[in-house]
């Protein structure tokens, strides 16, 4: 990308001698400075050139100037034995800038009325990626891929390698960077290739909370180590494992290090070669899965589903009742309940229990009274039976009326009602009759 | 109650005996809350008696022992055709008192049952009267605070009609009959409902319940060979009944 200048460059435009077509007037000192944007050369071409012929454009001249260098001094007209006449091949400035200076004297020839010059100018885009190397040992303008662009350029590098900041050299890149990808695979630079030297290369596996990384180097696994006693020494070059929490660890020698279990989701290889000594280099494919929540299993009086043989990161678990009890947590009922398991291996909240339920007090009955048969506390699944005071009243609906506490926490009776029972009175019926035994 | 006999006690749980400025009534307990008793009982002279001057007694036998304990009255419903300014019409003598509290019943107390809707008169059949009213010791008439009952048969109607008009040619003002009444006793006297039975029931039985055949209502004399009690025939009434227990 290039940042554009405020105002539109100028990028072609005419120039032409005071009064043109008309004869110039003599005593000139006239100049004109033609820049376009950096990275752009101007190429000048004449239509037409008429000036006071005289040997070394002694009299009158158009001089043509890059900064202060002369790239042509001009007078005469086409085919005209003295002076010099630039013809019809353009002249292109070196840079960004040219510069015209037209002078005249103070006579101009009866015979011949001179009408100056009229020239055209555009920005040409300099290709600098062909330019020559410069002289002074800097080296090529790009040390890889030179990409000419309008009005500048841009260096690439061959694959495997990344530009410096200098933006025109290139080293070899570090296949590392951030790996935030549930799997993928890792490798030394240029692996499985010669290895280049000094290399300092970071590699970050880091995958969501909740997950957990497990690296698996392949068994071609080679970092110089020194032979100790106790073992390869990584002193000079080394792989080391950085998992949160624990102490960071070197990996070098011939051995492939297999499969690692990190049990985190942030895992940082630093590898790290001196400029002696050979190492071939590494490669490894991780993998992530979630981390798994401990369950108890059951819920005495509930059901807890889905029953899976494990139980990772972001499953749900619901627990229900059975028909008859209620959930509590904390003392309180909940009408609902679920829980996940969360990225640290815990679930969000902890089971509930499941409560028998209670229908409460059974409604008195006015002039009668009520009677457990079966249960007690009210609780789910307790039978009461109601009854009036005989012979005075009688149940409404019939006699051995019986209600059981449901699971709606409803005393219902054994013809699924709840409509509350009533005693009636009984009429017309005196507990005792006036005797009548004589005739 | 002429010719009777004293009612043992929770014999007739049903009676209510009432006292309207110091004279006295009976009644029947139907429900809870309600008593059936005769209209012009609650009436004097068109104006209704007002609901403080009413006292429901109920559940004894003995009115010394009664007193102790009324229960107050929370509307008085007088069947809107009774019109009997002078005492002369006693059609539709029926009324209803709604009580403040309910009723809880006991051996003592005891509702009597409505009749059916079908129920017949049938002449000669045996119903109980009962009250607190008059009664007679050695032809003279006295007053009893015990509970008394008398089994009395019910009347042919134009036997009935028959003994009003005979009473006509030697009494003045005296009532007509209808057919929302019946009569009840003996046509050689003797055994009667009297002054201060009016309100009380006319028990009859069906074999298994009592229930409200008639209200004590009014009557030429007492006792009197040649006359009957004429009683209201509550089967008439019972949608009225049913209506005003209803709406209130």
């Amino acid at each position: 990308c290039i940042q554009l200048p405020d105002s539109e460059p100028v990028m072609l435009g005419e120039i032409q001698s005071p009064q043109y077509p008309q004869p110039y007037p003599p005593n000139l000192q006239r100049q004109w400075d033609i820049s376009v944007p950096e990275g752009y050369q101007i190429q000048l071409t004449f239509t037409h050139l008429d000036i006071e012929a005289s040997e070394g454009c002694h009299y009158d001249a158009l001089t043509v100037l890059y900064d202060d260098k002369v790239l042509g001094k001009f007078c005469g007209y086409e085919n005209s034995e003295v002076g010099h006449h630039p013809g019809t091949q353009p002249i292109l400035s070196p840079g960004s800038r040219l510069s015209l200076i037209f002078q005249t004297d103070e006579n101009n020839p009866e015979r011949h009325q001179n009408v100056g010059f009229s020239a055209q100018y555009q920005a040409i885009d300099i290709d600098e990626c062909s330019a020559p190397e410069p002289a002074d040992g800097s080296g090529p303008l790009c040390s890889h891929i030179c990409l000419n662009i309008l009005g500048s350029y841009l260096c690439a590098c061959h694959h495997g390698y990344q530009l410096r900041s200098d933006q025109r050299t290139c080293v070899l890149s570090c296949p590392g960077g951030i790996f935030d990808e549930p799997e993928g695979h890792l490798f030394s630079p240029g692996y499985p290739d010669t290895p280049p030297r000094a290399v300092s290369c970071q590699y970050v596996i880091s995958v969501d909370p909740g997950f957990v990384v497990n690296l698996n180097f392949t068994d071609n696994f080679h970092i110089e180590s020194v032979d100790t006693e106790e073992g390869p020494d990584c002193v000079y070059h080394w792989l080391q494992v950085t998992i949160p929490g624990k102490e960071p660890t070197k990996l070098c020698g011939r051995k492939s290090p297999g499969l690692i279990v990190t049990n985190s989701n942030t895992i940082t290889l630093d590898y790290h070669t001196d400029h002696i000594g050979l190492s071939n280099g590494w490669s490894l494919d991780y993998t992530t899965h979630r981390v798994m929540c401990p369950f108890s299993g059951s819920v005495a009086n509930g059901r807890v589903t889905p029953t899976l043989t494990k139980y990772l990161y972001r499953d749900y678990i619901y627990v229900r009742c059975d028909p008859g009890y209620k959930l509590m947590m904390d003392g309180q009922e909940i009408k609902s309940f679920s829980t996940m398991c969360q990225s640290n291996g815990q679930w969000h909240l902890p089971l509930p229990e499941c409560h028998i339920i209670d229908c409460g007090e059974p409604k008195p009955l006015l002039n009668g009274g009520v009677t457990f048969l079966s249960g007690s506390q009210n609780q789910y699944r307790s039978l009461v039976q109601y009854h009036c005071n005989e012979p005075f009243y009688s149940l409404f609906g019939g006699e051995n009326v019986t209600f059981a506490c449901e699971a709606d926490r409803k005393w219902r009776s054994n013809h699924d009602i709840v409509v509350h029972p009533t005693c009636l009175p009984v009429c017309g019926q005196p507990t005792k009759l006036i005797p009548a035994y004589q005739r | 109650i002429i010719g009777g006999s004293e009612a043992p006690e929770n014999t007739i749980p049903w009676q209510v005996l009432l006292s309207i400025h110091g004279q006295r009534a009976g009644g029947m307990v139907i429900a809870d809350r309600w008593i059936m008793t005769a209209a012009h009982v609650l009436v004097n002279e068109n104006d209704k008696v007002p609901n403080e001057a009413v006292r429901v007694y109920t559940g004894l036998t003995k009115v010394d022992t009664l007193l102790r304990s009324p229960v107050y009255v929370s509307s008085i419903h007088v069947h809107p055709e009774y019109n009997n300014p002078n005492l002369m019409d006693f059609n539709n003598d029926i009324a209803l008192i709604k009580l403040q509290d309910a009723i809880t019943f006991k051996g003592s107390i005891m509702p009597i049952c409505l009749p059916a809707e079908d129920a017949t008169y049938t002449t000669g059949i045996m119903g109980m009267v009962s009250g607190f009213g008059l009664t007679e010791t050695d032809n003279r008439r006295i007053l009893t605070n015990k509970l008394k009952y008398v089994q009395l048969p019910v009347v042919e109607q134009e036997t009935c009609s028959d003994s009003i008009t005979l009473a006509r040619r030697t009494r003045d003002k005296v009532p007509g009959l209808s057919n929302n009444m019946f009569c009840a006793g003996f046509p050689e006297g003797g055994r009667d409902s009297c002054q201060g039975d009016s309100g009380g029931p006319f028990a009859l039985n069906d074999g298994s319940r009592f229930f409200a055949g008639g209200i004590v209502s009014w009557g030429v004399d007492c006792g009197q060979q040649g006359t009957y009690g004429v009683y209201t025939r509550v089967s008439n009434y019972l949608d009225w009944i049913n209506k005003t227990m209803q709406e209130n």
